[in-house]
């Protein structure tokens, strides 16, 4: 699933 | 909100969440659900809230912030799921429980309530696609365990 760029959100952080 | 709500709202969760409760307060919890539904401004700053505390090196006090999440995710509404859907919360959650973060410090009790409530959320809120995103990045990471 990729969700699409949401401007009033933030990148999945990479762990 | 107004400056009045805002400080209900603070009294609130700062009750629900307060490190010295002996137990659970419910009636706190509860209340805290119900305010944060009705105001606009409610998700947005109850997130930032309950971050911060998630992120508290008390356990106590954050398995009291799990718990008013837990208990909000299942009382409000979409509004409040669409808030927590975000990667701008979800990444403070993914902070608490990743050992090149906080996880090396966080007690083992706190991450896997983080990942029991990220994995129940999955299956209750299959819209919510960046929960599901940031489950199967830990997964891929190993910090959830099978």
């Amino acid at each position: 699933t990729v969700s699409f760029h949401d401007d009033s959100d933030e990148d999945l952080l990479n762990v | 909100l107004s400056p009045a709500l805002d400080v209900l709202f603070l009294e609130t969760f700062y009750k629900a969440t307060n490190p010295l409760n002996k137990d659970l307060d419910w009636d706190g919890i509860n209340a805290f659900c119900e305010q944060l539904n009705k105001e606009l401004e409610g998700p947005p700053l109850a997130t930032r809230l309950l971050a911060h505390k998630i992120q508290s090196p008390q356990e106590w006090e954050a398995i009291q912030a799990l718990t008013v999440l837990e208990s909000c995710m299942k009382s409000c509404g979409k509004r409040f799921h669409d808030e927590v859907g975000k990667f701008r919360f979800l990444n403070e959650l993914i902070k608490v429980v990743s050992p090149k973060y906080l996880g090396s410090r966080t007690p083992e009790k706190v991450k896997s309530k983080i990942l029991e409530l990220m994995y129940s959320w999955t299956l209750g809120l299959p819209h919510e696609v960046k929960i599901l995103e940031a489950y199967q990045m830990l997964k891929k990471q190993g910090i959830v365990k099978c």
